[in-house]
């Protein structure tokens, strides 16, 4: 069965990018198929999966605006399992475009309907902008969970609730069966006073869906896609990359409990 | 005369909020008079002046969709020359409200004319969102400048040509003065040789656009918005505030330049 997963935060710069990218990579590594869906303009994803601005010339845009099948804009990665959806320039159009459109909230979910069909995938990973817009509303609809990346600081903290309301309220309307898939520490220095109350605060609150797994600051990590690659390609030994390879244990343990 | 500046950048997490807040209030501590628009639904420099959320009631929303006159919705903060246009919730839906509006991409530039009338600030500063939406476009066409907050990263470098294209874009079609007022690297850890690498790409490309001031990590920047208050009223001492000072006085040399 496929399971899919919007990785989304409004806040800017929290690591949603970066988490999708490695926890997908990783997961791959380890031999599951797994699809990397750039629902981003800025295609950070794409470039980070080697293709960079103007490379890829179709895919999510397409699939929203154009009703394209999947299958026909997803391409290969450096690693073996793990495929891309690519952002391209036309993206940044898309919610202009699907305004007017009947069940505009819905067109994500219906191009991956027949992946799911067909179980092409073990797991969907979307990258979403830093926004609560139609893009992000699409990717929490089309999905089964959502991940949220966030830093320990306090505008994060401020971020965290107005995405919760978000997703009760996509709930509420749209996706009943969306569920909180983790909380995710990243760029995180454990050694600041505010970063620790943070972490407290957010565990006290949300309790077992904070991952016990942090990920942080690492210069691997922001280096790695200006090569194109996930951080288990460029530097395997890094602690920014063994910190998504713990992540993705930690995330299959959990899994595997529901 | 009111010199209003822009502060945009569609990556997420430059440091914008951080740099309209911390660049503002040394200015308004230098004995100019300076407002603060926070333009982003986030809400986060709001939060950062001392009103979080839900202590506003009216603020740009009611500027930019029901035409207030902006003297009624400006509010102090902790600074004696520092004031603030809030960001409320409703501000969410500005951009859907404003689509169908006449001159759409004006309604700021509208709200903001008495203000440059009758000379009530030396600075305007406008926290933007990370996207090129509306409100973003509003902010850029009722600047007289655009100030780009970024990381020395690899993500950071590949939304740079983005945002210029937009810059351009807004030239050609709504605001024809507006310029560069330039290019402040933010987060910044020059130990590493990725930042060695994008300053230098940077700098080749915009030259003397590029302040020499940058801003490093500090933790005080982050702990500061806890507390309501620019670095400067809650560790002056610190790294973080004096980088801001610093910039501060290297930007009104600039302006003496001009
Ligand atoms: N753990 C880390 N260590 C070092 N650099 C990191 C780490 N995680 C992310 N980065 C870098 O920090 C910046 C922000 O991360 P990223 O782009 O993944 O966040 P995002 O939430 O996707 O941002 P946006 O809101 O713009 O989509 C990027 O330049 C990225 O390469
Ligand atoms: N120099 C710095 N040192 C330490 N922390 C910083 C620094 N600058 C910004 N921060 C923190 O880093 C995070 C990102 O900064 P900030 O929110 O100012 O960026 P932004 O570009 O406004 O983000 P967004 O795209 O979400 O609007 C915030 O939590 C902020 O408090
Ligand atoms: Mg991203
Ligand atoms: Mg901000």
């Amino acid at each position: 069965r496929t399971h899919v997963v919007a990785v989304s935060n409004q806040k800017g710069g929290e690591g949603k990018t970066t988490t999708t990218v490695n926890l997908a990579a990783s997961l791959a590594a380890g031999e599951h198929r797994v699809l990397v869906v750039d629902a981003d303009p800025q295609s950070n994803a794409t470039s980070a999966l080697g293709y960079p601005r103007g490379a890829a010339s179709r895919g999510t845009y397409e699939v929203l605006v154009q009703a394209a099948r999947a299958a026909d804009v997803i391409v290969p990665t450096d690693l073996e399992r793990l495929s891309l959806m690519p952002a391209t320039p036309d993206l940044a159009g898309a919610e202009v475009e699907l305004v007017d459109a009947p069940q505009r909230e819905r067109a994500l979910a219906r191009g991956l309907a027949p992946l799911r069909a067909e179980g092409t995938f073990d797991f969907v990973f979307i990258d979403c902008p830093p926004s609560l817009g139609l893009l992000t509303l699409n990717a929490l609809v089309a999905a089964d969970t959502v991940l949220v990346p966030m830093q320990a600081k306090y505008f994060s903290l401020e971020g965290l609730s107005a995405l919760m309301g978000t997703v009760e309220s996509v709930r509420a309307h749209f996706n009943p069966a969306l569920t909180l898939e983790g909380i995710l520490f990243c760029l995180h220095d454990q050694r600041t006073n505010l970063a620790r109350q943070v972490v407290t605060e957010v565990r006290e609150h949300f309790g077992g869906a904070v991952y016990d797994t942090t990920i942080p600051v690492n210069i691997r990590l922001s280096e790695s896609p200006s090569f194109g690659k996930p951080a288990l390609l460029y530097d395997i030994a890094s602690r920014g990359a063994q910190a998504y390879l713990a992540l993705a244990r930690e995330f299959l343990a959990r899994r595997r409990e529901e």
